[in-house]
């Protein structure tokens, strides 16, 4: 007989951890600094801050690793620590906006490897802007209950007015096998993010990026839903929570993106609809109705891409030429678009020669939401698109030094898994990456002409 | 200021559903046939039945695609089926034990994408054995709360003592790009499981697969964990449980798999531990050295293969003949190994000429616990084998017609995402199927040889 049993999400996770890539302790001591310094970056540009990030790692007795990250970003409330330290699925990153945190799950996972491999709870040490106290707690997971256990807390007058928070756990993990990749992610973290302070000391690891620049890309804003991207079960609850004299029309304006009384009218016009019709008298069968024509509807403004915060062309193009100290470096940021009603910008930079070193094939480093990709590009939709550019038509004869740098900003990164490593080969996506890696190879094309000219001219 | 919340389960799966195969409207068609196919295969072998799994697709008015699968296995009891088809993160195949359900997340997801797109919920109707009625239920999902909603409930006597279980489905999904691929894993399905008898009817779609044989490889059992693959959060919570007076030695030899009394005293006279010592008196300190110890004791027994339910070689060359139509096959089915702790085995076979097709690389076949994976295989490890081996070693020259079929079975397959399609390069996985691979292609060779030596003598 089939016994049953229910798992809580930390369970699942915990038991399922290499999904969410720990899957060997090298790529456990990659995956602990990846998250903590992506969280310690959102706290910052999240909030219009110039980010500054310390990470240290020590090796201790027979196998241990301590990692610690600091920040001087927004901080955290000693009310959330708890939760979003020890609790799966908790964060306040639930939001339409672009951000590196989506899940509500990365630093979750640190704090169980740490707890799984040492039994060591996370040391968390945090002041928000503006207060008077910093508190410091150490906190684990009840893994079958999915709560956190706080072990400490203790609180300290905030003397010298910082913000900010460290993160300090101890894992088992191969540092030897992960310093390699650990070096190359906070490399392009620094190529990525240009206006950032970032510091990386460990052993045979001491990398100082000092920011290049004091300007912050935009601070992405939370954003509605697009009607393109609804389904059945979001306008049932959106219709469930609505104000029950609410009207079709003003359901539509007030919950959605871009939607004003014409363009609601409009489109109630078109797919047949009553527009003051009481949005709580819908049947289900004419919700439903209603998601099918909400996203075949044609009038739709484009998404606002004001959720989205783009490096720029001049940003993106400063952190290439920083890092890569190519000889020639172009940077396009394609204008908005979207997939399923959440808007995203492709943004994509092409260098050459310099301290590009020498390669069979393009070196491509790919970014989503300013995050460093560095495994699976197998099945990732740049290194697709890499993969059929007939680069002799860009004057490009192998082997060459030559670099593509592709980042793809959205609400929704269609990653391929809760690890964030590749992304999935959406249509709108692709075509877009394909286009800004075309316009910046058609710059590179000219300028290789203009160097083949000079170098003719030198012989005569 | 941040705004933090809680996701249940089943909002995050919903959400997030492209992470589990529900990526676009083809895709979401080929996941849900698999979710339900794969359930109603486990329904019968798991209970030592032969399957009986008959598909049905039917196209319905404005894009909707109903989908029916029945089986003749286990059926499910009325008191499990609200939460089993219900509630994410529930299911009875937590064991460790092979099958090819893993994540109890399955057939939820194939709800959640129903609820969806068409807001109608699952029909699920099942009898177990020798019960005298049959209950059919309508269950959806409270997303917010992950709990399901039973919105009917009917029983009728079970005349002809029928068991198994229907589940129907109404999605919004792709028929016509899908179809090629749900035939392509029917087909595989029919290949790996030629015990089975497998049905399959639709727009475009018939298949039949009779059973080719009536021997069903053997029921696996539900084992303990092996000792080489505990961490200390096992380890407390397995101690938690134990008897307050359980010695060190009582604890290893009742909780793990093959520890024996002489086993467990010689690991702890190596450990340095008493094996007398009270099992609840150890400190959290004591119980992070026993985990690291206990992963590095070389004593240990082997895993047990019991739990695993290989297909053994005569079937699996059955299988491939079968569907492949090839002139030469041999089949492998490599001694048992393992990888932290879970037992693996690797089966493989190599097929050559007759109704294989010509192809400039060789065609893989991959397949795990018996599920036929279709996608990523870009970054999975048995493409990364056989991408690296020179098959001109073999007298295998390009374009050829040259199958080669993996098939691992684990109590714990390393899945690289919750939608089952790629398998992780983990290195004592690797290595044996590169070992079998290898010795399938030893055999291959001598078969080209022979074919070689014949084809000259004819011409004299
Ligand atoms: N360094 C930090 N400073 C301020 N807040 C933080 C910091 N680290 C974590 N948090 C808060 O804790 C929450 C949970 O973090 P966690 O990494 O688990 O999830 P996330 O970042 O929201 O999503 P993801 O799983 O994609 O990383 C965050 O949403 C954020 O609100
Ligand atoms: N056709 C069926 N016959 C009998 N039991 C079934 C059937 N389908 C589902 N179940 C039961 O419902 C449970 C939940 O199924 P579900 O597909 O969600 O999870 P799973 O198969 O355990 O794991 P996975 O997420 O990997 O598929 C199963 O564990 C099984 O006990
Ligand atoms: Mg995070
Ligand atoms: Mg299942």
């Amino acid at each position: 007989m089939e016994r049953f049993r229910q798992l809580s999400p930390s369970e699942f996770f915990y038991r399922n951890r290499e999904i969410a890539g720990f899957s060997n302790p090298a790529r456990a001591v990659y995956q602990t600094i990846r998250e903590l310094v992506e969280n310690a970056l959102d706290a910052a540009e999240t909030h219009g801050l110039l980010p500054e990030v310390r990470l240290n790692v020590e090796l201790e007795a027979d196998g241990k690793v301590r990692i610690r990250v600091e920040d001087e970003g927004v901080g955290i409330s000693p009310l959330e620590m708890p939760n979003a330290f020890g609790r799966v699925l908790y964060g306040s990153k639930y939001v339409l906006r672009q951000s590196r945190g989506v899940f509500g799950l990365g630093v979750k996972m640190a704090v169980l490897y740490a707890q799984l491999t040492t039994g060591q709870p996370v040391k968390v040490r945090s002041s928000v802007r503006r207060a008077s106290f910093v508190y410091e707690a150490e906190i684990a997971i009840d893994v079958e209950r999915n709560l956190p256990i706080v072990k400490r807390l203790e609180v300290e007058r905030n003397e010298s007015r910082w913000h900010g928070t460290v993160v300090e756990l101890v894992i088992r993990g191969d540092w030897s096998q992960a310093r390699g990749r650990v070096e190359e992610y906070i490399k392009r973290t620094a190529m990525i993010a240009p206006y950032a302070n970032i510091f990386a000391y460990g052993p045979q690891l001491l990398l100082e990026f000092n920011r290049s620049s004091t300007k912050l890309p935009p601070t992405p804003a939370v954003g509605k839903p697009h009607p393109r991207g609804v389904d059945v079960e979001l306008l049932r609850k959106l219709i469930e929570e609505a104000n029950k004299n609410s009207t079709l029309e003003e359901f539509l304006t007030e919950n959605f993106d871009g939607v004003g009384p014409i363009t609601a009218r409009k489109f109630c016009e078109w797919a047949g609809f009553d527009a003051n019709k009481k949005v709580r008298s819908l049947t289900i069968d004419e919700i439903e109705t209603l998601a099918v024509k909400m996203q075949a509807f044609e009038g739709w403004r484009r998404p606002k891409p004001s959720t989205l915060s783009p490096l720029g062309e001049e940003l993106l193009a400063k952190g290439v030429k920083e890092v890569l100290k190519p000889d020639f470096v172009t940077a396009v940021s394609r204008p908005p678009s979207s997939y399923a009603g959440h808007p995203f910008i492709v943004e994509v930079a092409v260098a050459y020669g310099g301290g590009i070193p020498l390669s069979e094939e393009p070196l491509l480093y790919r970014f989503a939401n300013r995050i460093p990709l560095l495994y699976d590009e197998g099945v990732d939709v740049s290194m697709k698109v890499v993969k059929r550019i007939d680069w002799s038509v860009y004057k490009v004869k192998f082997p060459s030094q030559l670099a593509v740098v592709t980042h793809v900003c959205s609400t929704k990164v269609p990653f391929k898994g809760v690890g964030k490593e590749a992304v999935a080969d959406v249509p709108e996506l692709e075509s877009e990456i394909e286009a800004g890696i075309r316009e910046c190879s058609r710059r590179l094309r000219s300028y290789l002409s203009r160097m083949e000219k000079l170098m003719e001219a030198r012989k005569w």
